[in-house]
């Protein structure tokens, strides 16, 4: 997974109380997956609205018309 | 801002990905927002 | 090998992906969640629109909320179709004046023992 389980680590750990809470390598694993799952549902929606627009490329108006659903999604 | 960064480089390839599977081009400012929204979940 | 950026990686990103000064978008950010309910002291700090930043808007395009949009590999939530049914109630009442179809329709099955 293109998420490294340090990256997903240190981002865990922006929001523990407890510096020294652990996190086991399967969770880790886990998160990447949903990070990962998060990101390309993320661009994939946008790239269908920006094709439903026939427009060449994808711009920030295209995530901005499908971020209500994808955050009540997620 | 440094986990900022590797968040968004990260994104970043995981969007091109997706965009070259489906032929189509993202702008910078979509991918930073998509950053945005990924770091903040 | 820890999770900072490569000096490699570090000169891609700088490259792709960094938004620059010179960019008409220079930097994306998210609303603040505010609970109205719940006057906390930093809910006074409204964000003034500074030029070259874009805040995502969650409200912009509400009125094509009101129907589901196409999924990938996330079906849409219960909440989410909810959310969409409560949009496409709000477009069927947009134009009504003064009487309120939902009231109508409800009112008669309103027994006052209930609610006393």
């Amino acid at each position: 997974s293109c998420w490294s389980q340090e990256l997903v680590s240190k981002l865990l750990h922006l929001h523990f109380k407890d510096d020294k809470t652990k996190v086991s390598g399967d969770a880790l694993l886990l998160i990447a997956q949903l990070l990962k799952v998060f990101v390309v549902e993320a661009t994939v929606r946008s790239i269908r609205q920006a094709q439903a627009e026939d427009l060449p490329c994808v711009d920030v108006e295209q995530l901005e018309k499908v971020l209500p659903q994808l955050l009540l999604d997620f | 801002q440094r986990l900022k960064a590797a968040v968004h480089y990260t994104v970043g390839c995981l969007c091109e990905e997706v965009a070259s599977d489906k032929e189509v081009q993202l702008s910078k400012q979509t991918i930073a927002a998509i950053s945005e929204v990924t770091f903040r979940q | 090998k820890d999770w900072f950026l490569s000096e490699e990686e570090f000169k891609l990103w700088n490259r792709l992906y960094r938004l620059r000064d010179s960019d008409e978008i220079k930097e994306i950010t998210l609303p603040q969640v505010q609970f109205l309910s719940f006057q906390n002291e930093d809910n006074g700090l409204t964000q003034e629109p500074t030029t070259g930043i874009h805040q995502l808007s969650l409200s912009e395009w509400r009125l094509w909320q009101d129907h589901p949009f196409p999924t990938y590999q996330v079906d849409h939530s219960d909440r989410c179709h909810h959310f969409i049914s409560i949009m496409q109630m709000i477009e069927g009442m947009r134009h009504e004046e003064g009487e309120c179809s939902y009231e109508l329709e409800i009112k008669p099955y309103l027994q006052m023992e209930d609610v006393s």
